[in-house]
């Protein structure tokens, strides 16, 4: 299957935005840690925290700026590919903000990132309750 | 200032089975 994230930058990944948390606590973008990751999470009444592991990273055949992610889901490891601009920043955990092109991120955004790599674990989001 | 929730931050990536 797959899933299509914005395909231009969101705003809110820019160095400074101000990111509510799910108490209403207010963060700077690049102050955000794992755990106010997972403790919004757990707060939340429809959204819950997945471990999506990088599987495999290819450069997008429609466009040379996009990348295409491949993801393993969950704990039934569904697979899961998206197409995103190269600089888009996934959340890894316990290691912060990294995308296909740091360098791109950093110079874009002034986000702080690191390079994602295969084998990396990122943050998603799945509904709960599902059935 | 704009103020954006926490969870557009994260892709929402949905498991779909493979049964």
């Amino acid at each position: 299957s797959s899933t299509v994230v914005p395909t231009s930058l969101p705003p809110y990944f820019i160095k400074g935005s101000i990111i509510q948390l799910a108490d209403g606590e207010l963060k700077r973008v690049e102050d955000l840690k794992t755990e106010d990751f997972i403790q919004s999470a757990e707060i939340s009444s429809d959204l819950k925290i997945d471990s999506s592991t990088v599987e495999r990273i290819e450069g997008s055949i429609s466009a040379s700026n996009f990348a295409v992610v491949q993801f393993s889901v969950g704990e039934h490891r569904a697979q899961v590919s998206v197409e995103v601009l190269v600089e888009y920043p996934f959340f890894v955990f316990g290691q912060g903000w990294s995308s296909c092109c740091p360098d791109r991120t950093t110079q874009l955004l002034e986000l702080p990132c690191t390079k994602l790599s295969v084998g990396d674990v990122c943050i998603s989001l799945t509904l709960k309750n599902l059935r | 200032v704009p103020v954006f929730p926490w969870h557009s931050l994260v892709p929402f990536l949905a498991p779909t089975q493979s049964d």
